[in-house]
């Protein structure tokens, strides 16, 4: 489950926008 | 140059596409006890760039936590053919890139006719301006 919660948590910061 | 909180009530994305922006409207959000549906519409974004190898792993984790309880802030948003093709294409082996598509657009309407306003009338926005 936690590896699911890291694979979750990964993909939502992978859509967010980077620093500007 | 326009400030960026101004630029945030321009529109929904014009906020999504600001890190301040994402992140004083998820307090808010969390205040409201609803913080899962920025999280779920960023979950629907990531998923579309994820890898084929990933992919069907991270279906079923955004399924488990957003949808399949319809208690949820989330679940309660999404209609119910929505609710039911998603958990089709959890069940192929190779699950369809833009399967979270319909469930996404829903969300962001929720969004954009129910906390986004509210956001910009709040005192957590007003108070940072």
């Amino acid at each position: 489950i936690d590896s699911e919660d890291d694979l979750l948590q990964e993909c939502i910061s992978s859509a967010m926008p980077k620093k500007k | 140059p326009t400030p960026p909180y101004l630029k945030w009530a321009e529109s929904l994305h014009s906020l999504l596409d600001d890190q301040e922006g994402i992140q004083l409207f998820r307090t808010f959000l969390c205040q409201e006890g609803c913080a899962d549906l920025l999280d779920f519409w960023f979950a629907c974004s990531g998923f579309r760039k994820t890898s084929q190898e990933k992919r069907l792993k991270l279906a079923k984790a955004i399924y488990r936590k957003y949808i399949v309880d319809g208690s949820g802030i989330v679940s309660r948003q999404i209609k119910a053919p929505t609710k039911s093709f998603i958990r089709d294409c959890v069940g192929r082996p190779h699950p369809d890139p833009a399967m979270f598509e319909q469930a996404q657009t829903e969300i962001q309407a929720m969004m954009e006719e129910n906390t986004y306003p509210l956001f910009l009338k709040s005192d957590l926005y007003l108070e940072y301006t």
